[in-house]
């Protein structure tokens, strides 16, 4: 039951699954889940809505969790929201603000395929699991499968390498479905998260190139207000900067996507840690990780209530 | 055990080269042998003073100390035994422990 749930353990994709249909019948009032389609072995991909509902139309912010299958700090994050969210709606006045005014669609598995196939068969499983006909190898990066400079620098057009951007873009189904629901609801999405793990980053536009967006001054405040909100948790440093100088260059990522899409808040977290546990942080660790990100996630969902 | 043990001895190693040379030396020795790369995402991102985590198949470990050590390239080994630290991973409370 959801009073029983667990959010400081990992947790299979059927577990999870349930999870959200328990949220969703348990919180009416907050909660509405949805799919937003397929993936390539036919599994539903499921979305909440989180948020007070209103006649208005609201500002919303986008989450997605698990686009790369090993990094299982990602889903654990997406359900830690969720939890957090509603259980502090009536005591936290800025919770309460945040899902009055604005509604949070939260993805806990993009890659639901591949977390299957890393929970049960390779755990550093990192691509979907398409199938390839010319090549035994399977598998897509979803992070370098959008259409924007796709499958350029950063990206390999090899099947059988990890950054394989796929035979065009959007050829995921996963991909294209996000990639679908964001371009319907443009005018509201105000901001796009991805979680990744790890490297202990935030990152904004542009992957594929060394320059900075138009709108630098108003999303390098954003990162600089949610990397300082992260670090009073405790303590944890995180770096923040355009993803392509700060980490690498990439291209066909969905935060280069998300901007070019028209979402003025574009951004990736790369959770913990630097390098001792790497992809394996213990479930010891999934409560500091996830509260510390909360608040970089709250600080930045604040912003947009603030003009710019 | 997790996925059947298959884990048992590989380990991750991070190597930081720290001039273009061994740069290049790095990766024509990761391409000998089969790898994970869990940062960079790619061997082509590889470049001077940046740290690299691969994952090495236990067959491999002793072969990749001696070409590392024999090119003076500055390495460590994070994990020493990937399958232990998965099953650490997982606590008592998990589902997979119940298992």
């Amino acid at each position: 039951s959801e009073s029983q749930y667990d959010y400081e353990v990992y947790h299979s994709l059927e577990e999870i699954q349930s999870w959200m249909f328990e949220m969703n019948r348990t919180h009416s009032d907050l909660v509405n889940m949805f799919s937003v389609g397929k993936s390539y072995e036919g599994r539903a991909l499921y979305v909440l809505q989180i948020g007070k509902r209103s006649r208005h139309q609201k500002k919303a912010v986008w989450i997605d969790c698990g686009v790369h299958a090993r990094e299982w700090i990602g889903p654990a994050f997406c359900q830690w929201f969720v939890k957090e969210a509603i259980n502090s709606y009536q005591y936290d006045s800025v919770t309460r603000r945040l899902l009055n005014q604005l509604n949070f669609y939260i993805m806990p598995v993009f890659n639901v395929d591949g977390y299957q196939f890393s929970w049960t068969t390779d755990r550093f499983w990192r691509k979907t699991r398409s199938k390839n006909h010319k090549f035994h190898c399977r598998g897509v990066d979803a992070n370098r499968n959008w259409k924007v400079k796709w499958c350029e620098e950063g990206a390999s057009s090899h099947p059988c390498d990890d950054t394989y951007c796929g035979p065009f873009p959007e050829s995921e189904p996963e991909v294209k479905a996000v990639a679908k629901f964001l371009r319907k609801h443009k005018k509201r999405v105000k901001a796009y998260i991805s979680i990744h793990a790890y490297a202990q980053m935030l990152l904004y536009p542009y992957s594929y190139k060394y320059a900075s967006i138009p709108n630098f001054s108003c999303v390098e405040s954003a990162a600089q207000s949610a990397v300082t909100a992260l670090y009073s948790a405790y303590g944890v440093r995180y770096r923040y900067g355009p993803a392509s100088t700060t980490l690498y260059v990439s291209s066909g990522s969905s935060i280069d996507w998300a901007y070019r899409n028209g979402i003025p808040y574009a951004f990736a977290f790369e959770l913990r840690d630097t390098g001792y546990f790497g992809f394996l942080l213990p479930e010891s660790l999934i409560s500091p990780t996830c509260t510390e990100t909360m608040r970089a996630v709250k600080a930045i969902a604040s912003g947009l209530l603030k003009k710019c | 055990f997790l996925y059947n043990n298959r884990y048992s001895g590989d380990q991750v190693f991070r190597i930081t080269p720290s001039e273009d040379d061994q740069v290049q030396e790095l990766k024509r020795i990761l391409g000998h042998y089969e790898v994970d790369l869990w940062q960079p995402n790619s061997a082509a991102l590889i470049c001077p003073n940046i740290t690299v985590d691969v994952h090495v198949r236990r067959n491999d470990t002793r072969a990749l100390h001696t070409h590392l050590k024999q090119e003076r390239i500055d390495y460590r080994v994070f994990i020493s035994n990937l399958q232990k630290q998965i099953e650490k991973q997982t606590g008592q409370r998990s589902s997979r422990k119940r298992r």
